[in-house]
C-alpha cells in the first residue's frame, strides 16, 4: 500500500510562498480506488506528482511497499515512474511530434508485459486515429490518447488527474469504465482527481482536499 | 447576427480525409447566449475556431453583421480576433513566459475599452496571483486566467471552448456567473462548448452537434 506521512509542498519563499501541500497522512491499500475531490488549487495534482515522482516534496514521505519514493535517487526514480505507474496528466503531455499509435508505442515498447497499442486505442474508441498527431486530434481526443498510454503499460498504480475533462458524458463513462476495468484486471491502486459526479459512487473511498489539507476521508462500503 | 451557411471543414485528403464539419446552417441573434453540446470529435472546437477568424472553412460562409469573416484577408482578420472577439481556449494557450498579469494585459493594453486587469482577475478569484507564471499554476487557476483575458476586453462576440472544463463546482458555478453577468453589459454574443450541465438551463439556446452536423437545435423559453 501507500503509506503517506506529513507530505509538505511549499513553492517559493518569504511572502511569494505558496503551500501547495501542509502534511498529508494517508494509508491507500493496494487496489483500492480512491477518488480525490477538491476546489481548484487545492493541492490535487500536486500531490499526484509527488506520488508518481515527478516531484519531490519539501517534508514529509512516501513509502510504497515500505520503499520510501521521496527518497529515490534519479534511477529509481525513473524505474518507479517507468515500471510502475501509469500516469495521466492533466494536459495530456503528449509527444506532439510522434502519432498517436507512436504515443503509445514509446511506453508499451519498454514495459514487461503491455497491451498491444492498438488494443489500448479500440478501448478508447480510437482505434482509426492512430497514424494522426495530436495537433490532429480533438481535446477528447488527445485526452484519450493519454490514457490508452497509461493503460497500455498495466501498471500497479494509476493516477488520473482529471481523465474525463475533455470528455462528454456518454463519453466519459465509457472511458471510466475502461480505467476501472484495467485496473481492477491488473489489481492496481487507482488514485483518481475527477469533478466527474457519476465515480464517487463506485470508488471504495473519496477523499477532499481543501488548501492542501484533507478535510474530509470517506469510506465507501457499498460500491 | 452570426448568419452561418453551409460551413465545411475537411481535413486531410482521400483515404485519410477527415470531415470534421459537415454543412453547418445556423442564425445565432445577438446578445443570445448559446449552449454547444456533441460527443468529443464532433466538431464544436472546429466550428468555434472558424468563427473566431483562427481557422478557415473548406466551404460556406459566416458572416456577422453582414460582413463575411471567411473572406477576410489577414488584416481584417487579425482586426476581428483583436477587438471583437474574446476566445477562451480548450486549452487554455497562455503564454509560458508572461505572467497571469501580463497575460491579461497583453490583450487589454490594444483593447478600445478594457477592465482594468486586477478587475478581470478577480472576478475569477485570483487577484493575488497576478504575478505567478503559468506553469506556477494549478490547472484550474491557468484555466481561470485564460477566463480573465477573455472577459478584459469587454468583446462583442465571446466563444469558450470548455471554459470550465478543469474546474470544481463551486468555482464553475461562480465563473460561469461572471461571464453571463460580463456578456449581459455588453450585449454580447455568447457560443459556449460545455459539458458543464449546470449552463443549459440559462441558456437561450442548446445546439447539439454529431459527426460534424447540427443534430438538435432547441430554443429555451424559460431561462
Ligand atoms: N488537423 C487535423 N487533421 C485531421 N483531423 C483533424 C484535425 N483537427 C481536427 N481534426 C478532427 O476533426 C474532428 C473534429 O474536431 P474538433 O476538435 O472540432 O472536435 P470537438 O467536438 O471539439 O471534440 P472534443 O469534445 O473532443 O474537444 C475530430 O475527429 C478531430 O480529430
Ligand atoms: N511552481 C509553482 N509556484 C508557485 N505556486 C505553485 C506552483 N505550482 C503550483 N502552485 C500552486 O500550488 C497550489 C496547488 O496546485 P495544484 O496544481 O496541486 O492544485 P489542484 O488542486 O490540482 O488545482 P486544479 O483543480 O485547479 O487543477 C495552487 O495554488 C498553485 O497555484
Ligand atoms: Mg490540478
Ligand atoms: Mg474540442
Amino acid at each position: 500500500c501507500f503509506e503517506i506521512g506529513g507530505l509538505t509542498k511549499i513553492y517559493g519563499e518569504g511572502e511569494a510562498a505558496v503551500a501547495a501541500l501542509r502534511g498529508i497522512d494517508l494509508t491507500i491499500g493496494d487496489g483500492e480506488l480512491v477518488v480525490l475531490l477538491g476546489p481548484s488549487g487545492s493541492g490535487k495534482s500536486t500531490f499526484l506528482n509527488i506520488l508518481g515522482g515527478l516531484d519531490a516534496p519539501s517534508a514529509g514521505h512516501v513509502r510504497f511497499h515500505g520503499a520510501d519514493i521521496t527518497k529515490f535517487d534519479d534511477r529509481d526514480l525513473t524505474r518507479w515512474r517507468r515500471d510502475s505507474v501509469g500516469f495521466i496528466f492533466q494536459s495530456y503531455n503528449l509527444m506532439p511530434g510522434l502519432t498517436a499509435d507512436e504515443n503509445v508505442r514509446l511506453v508499451t515498447e519498454i514495459a514487461a508485459d503491455p497491451m498491444p497499442v492498438s488494443e489500448a486505442l479500440e478501448a478508447v474508441g480510437l482505434a482509426k486515429r492512430g497514424k494522426h498527431f495530436p495537433s490532429e486530434l480533438s481535446g477528447g481526443e488527445q485526452q484519450r490518447v493519454a490514457i490508452a498510454r497509461a493503460i497500455a503499460k498495466r501498471p500497479k498504480v494509476l493516477l488520473c488527474d482529471e481523465p474525463t475533462g475533455a470528455l462528454d458524458s456518454a463519453t466519459s463513462r465509457r472511458v471510466l469504465e475502461v480505467l476501472v476495468d484495467v485496473a481492477r484486471r491488473e489489481q492496481a491502486t487507482v488514485i483518481m482527481v475527477t469533478h466527474h459526479q457519476g465515480i464517487a459512487p463506485i470508488a471504495d473511498r473519496v477523499i477532499r482536499f481543501r488548501d492542501g489539507q484533507v478535510e474530509e476521508d470517506v469510506r465507501n462500503d457499498n460500491p
